[in-house]
C-alpha cells in the first residue's frame, strides 16, 4: 500500500499559481487564504515554494466551472466528481466543480481546502494513494478539523521534490537566504496570544523536519519565518495519548521523538505512540532525575543533554551506564547560558538554542559559548521564531 | 433529497453507471464512456476491473457490484482516474 507518482514533476521549486475564475458562491478573499493553506500543506515539507499572482503566466491555473468547461471531462453537478487536477506534464491546472456547495472551516457542503490540497497533489506530480487515511486518496471523507497529512503522502511529495531544508529563524547558519524570501512562501499567521506571552514548555524536530513548539495543551507547527497558519492545535489530537504541559522533548537518530513530564516519558514514531507508555525515567532513563527543563540531541557530538536547574546530565545510550563520570555537573559550564532554562534545540541547520522566558541564545559549538553576532544574544523569541 | 455530497442513490443502480465510473476511473477501456458506442464486454474484464476497485478501496475482492462495493462507489470524489494508464499496474 502506498503512494503513486505519476511521472512527471516541476523542474522549478518556486511555482506561481492563479485563481483565473472563482467560485460563485463564496467571499474571495476567504478563497484566496484557503486554497494558500492548501498550496502550504506541500511547502511545509519540501523547499516548494507558492506564490499567487493575479495576471499573466504561471504555473498552475485555477478555475472553478461547471459541467462542460472546455477540456472534455465535464463535471457532473452536486456530488460525484468534486474536482480533477492534471500532472504537470499536463500544465498542472485545477478545476473545481461550481455546482458544490464548497464550504470553509464547516461540516456542511464539501471542505475547498482538503479537496484543493489533494488536487495540488495531482498538480504537483502525485496520483492516487490506495492508503485510506491519506490525502492523496481518492474519496472525499468528509470534513477534518485536526487535517494532518498522511506519513504517505509526505513520502509521496519528498519522493518527488526531497525534505524541506530549513534556513535558520534565529538568523544563524549558512543557509540563510542571501536574498528577499519570496512573499508568500507558504502562510504564516502571527498568534497573538503566544506574541503576548512567548513562553513555551519546549521546543523539538519531528523526524521528518518540521519544527514544533508546546505550551500547555496546544502546539504550533513553525514555518521560515513564523508560525504555520491554522494553529495551535490540541497535542492530544495529533500525538493521541500524550497529556499536555510537557517538559522536555527530542528527537533521535533512531527516528523516534520521546516527550518528558515529571516522572514519565513517552516515544512516539511520528505521531503514532510507539509501545506502551508512559514509562518511568528511571526505568527508561538510568539517571536522568525527574521534571526536568529540557532536553536536546547536541550537534557537537550527538549525546543526549538533560538540563534541570543549575545542572545538566549527559546521556550516552551506547555508554553502560548511560550517565558516567562526574554527572551532573554545572550549566555555567555552556558559557552564556543561564540556569533554569526552558527549553532547548538542535534545530535543522545544526544549531543549537536555548530559550528562556522571551528570549533565546544561539550556542557556538566550537568556542562553547554563546554565539556572537549583531544583533547580540539573546534575542527575541517572539520576533525570531514566532513572526511577531 | 439524498445528504449533500453524495451521488443520487437512483444514479448508483443503473449498470451503465458502474462502466461508466470504472472507465472514467481507469479500471475499463475509455470507449465504455462512449454512450454512443454499443460496448460488448467480457465477463472476465468485467470481473477484473470491479477486483482492482475494490483492491484500490481497500475493499473484499469479491468481483461482484456488491452493496460496499455501490457505496464507495456512490462517495463523492476526485475526477483523476485512479490508475494512470488503462490496464497498467500501479508502480
Amino acid at each position: 500500500k502506498r503512494y503513486a507518482l505519476q511521472g512527471s514533476r516541476w523542474r522549478v521549486k518556486n511555482l506561481t499559481y492563479k485563481i483565473a475564475k472563482y467560485p460563485s458562491r463564496l467571499n474571495r478573499a476567504e478563497v484566496d487564504a484557503e486554497l494558500a493553506k492548501a498550496f502550504s500543506v506541500w511547502s511545509d515539507y519540501t523547499d516548494l515554494t507558492f506564490t499567487q499572482k493575479r495576471t499573466g503566466q504561471v504555473h498552475i491555473e485555477i478555475r472553478f466551472e461547471k459541467g462542460e468547461h472546455g477540456d472534455g471531462d465535464p463535471f457532473d453537478g452536486p456530488g460525484g466528481t468534486l474536482a480533477h487536477a492534471y500532472f504537470p506534464v499536463y500544465g498542472g491546472d485545477a478545476h473545481f466543480d461550481d455546482a458544490e456547495m464548497w464550504s470553509i472551516n464547516s461540516r456542511r457542503g464539501t471542505n475547498l481546502f482538503q479537496v484543493a490540497a489533494h488536487e495540488f497533489g495531482h498538480s504537483l506530480g502525485l496520483s492516487h494513494s490506495d492508503v485510506r487515511s491519506a490525502l492523496m486518496a481518492p474519496f472525499y471523507r468528509g470534513y477534518d478539523p485536526a487535517f494532518q497529512l498522511d506519513q504517505d503522502d509526505v513520502q509521496g511529495i519528498q519522493a518527488l521534490y526531497g525534505r524541506k531544508t530549513q534556513t535558520d529563524i534565529g538568523g544563524g547558519g549558512a543557509s540563510v537566504p542571501s536574498v528577499p524570501r519570496a512573499t508568500t512562501q507558504q502562510p504564516s499567521a502571527e498568534d497573538p496570544a503566544l506574541c503576548a506571552d512567548p513562553n513555551i514548555d519546549t521546543i523539538f524536530n519531528s523526524a521528518d523536519g518540521a519544527t514544533f513548539i508546546f505550551k500547555g495543551e496546544h502546539y504550533w507547527r513553525l514555518t521560515e519565518d513564523g508560525v504555520a497558519a491554522g494553529y495551535p492545535r490540541l497535542i492530544s489530537r495529533a500525538w493521541p495519548g500524550l497529556p499536555g504541559n510537557i517538559d522536555a522533548a527530542f528527537t533521535y537518530k533512531n527516528g523516534k521523538t520521546y516527550f518528558f513530564k515529571g516522572s514519565k516519558y513517552w516515544r512516539y514514531n511520528g505521531q503514532k505512540m510507539d509501545g506502551e507508555y508512559p514509562k518511568e525515567i528511571s526505568e527508561g532513563f538510568t539517571g536522568i532525575p525527574d521534571n526536568l527543563d529540557a532536553a536536546l540531541v547536541w550537534s557537537g557530538n550527538g549525546k543526549i543533554y538533560f538540563y534541570k536547574g543549575s545542572k545538566f546530565w549527559r546521556f550516552d545510550p551506547a555508554q553502560r551506564p548511560p550517565v558516567k563520570g562526574t554527572y551532573p555537573k554545572p550549566l555555567s559550564n555552556w558559557e552564556g547560558i543561564p540556569d533554569n532554562i526552558d527549553a532547548a534545540l538542535q534545530y535543522t541547520n545544526g544549531y543549537t538554542y536555548f530559550f528562556k522566558g522571551g528570549s533565546y541564545w544561539r550556542f557556538n559549538d566550537r568556542t562553547f559559548s554563546v554565539d556572537t553576532d549583531n544583533p547580540a544574544f539573546p534575542r527575541s523569541t517572539a520576533y525570531w521564531w514566532l513572526g511577531c | 433529497a439524498p445528504a449533500f455530497g453524495e451521488t443520487d442513490k437512483a444514479m448508483v443502480n443503473d449498470d451503465a453507471y458502474f462502466q461508466m465510473y470504472l472507465a472514467q476511473y481507469g479500471y475499463l477501456s475509455p470507449s465504455v464512456r462512449n454512450p454512443s458506442s454499443g460496448h460488448i464486454m467480457d465477463e472476465s474484464s468485467w470481473k477484473r476491473a470491479i477486483m482492482e476497485f475494490q483492491s484500490f478501496a481497500g475493499l473484499n475482492t469479491t468481483g461482484e457490484l456488491d452493496e460496499e462495493t455501490t457505496k464507495v462507489m456512490s462517495l463523492p470524489r476526485c475526477g483523476v482516474r485512479d490508475k494512470v494508464g488503462f490496464g497498467e499496474t500501479r508502480a
